[in-house]
């Protein structure tokens, strides 16, 4: 999975 | 919620006691350029109006700080900037800038702002616990302060680790970073512990 795409964490 | 409370407690002690005496506003500076790096993507992506209110939140509530502390008497006028003088441009900027570029998973403009965000977060708290360790006797409300803005990182590795397992959520470099941002705490949680503990003022050594 590509957690990196599109950061949803502030 | 507990970075926002951090801020929020912040903004607080400013107003209340009219000084900024032990808060490091150089602090503050990294944290602004940490969300303006990051929040970059506010202006080409959208992931729900709670993140979009938050970012908006802790980018507009740290500039009004810096602005409290570095201008608007009478809190500008208990500002030391002898005190406060942790040279985090030679220190921190580059080296997070450095690191940003070449640990970036992909060579694009908000990668590398986002990668080298995520380095700086993790040392901005240096200038103010270098403060602190100056001034050694820590107020109240400013203990609080420093305790919740080490204390989000904390939570967030809790997250990630649920992340992990439900949803295969993986973030090397975040997690790294929260890890190195938490560990620099743990020398200033265990005195804020104990200081709590024996319901005494915090006086760090």
């Amino acid at each position: 999975q590509d957690g990196q795409k599109g950061h949803d964490e502030l | 919620m507990l970075h926002l409370m951090s801020i929020l407690l912040l903004l607080w002690k400013l107003k209340k006691s009219k000084s900024c005496v032990g808060i490091s506003c150089r602090m503050q500076e990294c944290y602004a350029i940490v969300f303006c790096l990051r929040y970059l993507d506010l202006f080409y992506q959208f992931i729900s109006v709670y993140n979009t209110a938050m970012k908006v939140v802790f980018i507009s509530s740290t500039f009004y700080l810096i602005f409290l502390m570095r201008f608007q008497p009478p809190v500008s006028a208990t500002y030391d900037r002898t005190a406060d003088s942790f040279p985090y441009e030679q220190y921190l900027l580059g080296p997070a800038a450095v690191l940003g570029f070449i640990s970036a998973e992909e060579w694009s403009i908000p990668e590398i702002f986002w990668t080298a965000s995520i380095w700086l977060e993790s040392v901005s708290i240096l200038p103010q616990l270098i403060l602190l360790q100056q001034l050694r006797e820590v107020e109240n409300l400013t203990a609080e302060f420093v305790a919740t803005m080490g204390a989000y990182r904390f939570f967030y590795i809790l997250n990630w680790i649920y992340r992990y397992f439900a949803e295969g959520y993986v973030n090397w470099i975040g997690w790294l970073g929260g890890i190195v941002q938490t560990g620099l705490y743990v020398d200033f949680f265990y005195y804020y512990a104990m200081s709590k503990w024996y319901g005494q003022k915090l006086v760090l050594p």
